[in-house]
């Protein structure tokens, strides 16, 4: 796994992500990167990553929804300019 | 288990 630090370069986090607990795959994964946004503009996340952690918490054994609101939250909290992902390329399943 | 996993639904996706 790699640790990223994604700064808040943009005004969004331009990352589009699918799976969660409960669903064919177990944890998030980048389907998409915008252009434009953080996520592109740091240039070190890529499609097909699979999400660990956000700022150390765990993605594991989350639903979808309860993810992505994790992630947009601290994309969107003033305490931090960055958001700290770790990532593996492998498809990990539980 | 690929088994198990494909039984389960497909998830959505989000745009963050």
């Amino acid at each position: 796994s790699t640790l990223v630090r994604v700064a808040k370069t943009a005004s969004t986090l331009g990352i589009a992500i699918e799976g969660g607990a409960n669903t064919r795959q177990p944890l998030p994964r980048i389907v998409t990167i915008q252009r434009g946004g953080s996520a592109h503009n740091c240039g070190k996340l890529k499609v097909g990553q699979v999400i660990l952690e956000i700022n150390g918490i765990s993605m594991r054994g989350r639903e979808h929804r309860d993810a992505a609101r994790l992630i947009a939250e601290a994309f969107k909290t003033k305490e931090r300019d960055y958001v700290d992902f770790l990532v593996t390329e492998l498809n990990v399943s539980l | 288990v690929r088994e198990k996993r494909l039984a389960l639904p497909p998830s959505e996706i989000t745009m963050l």
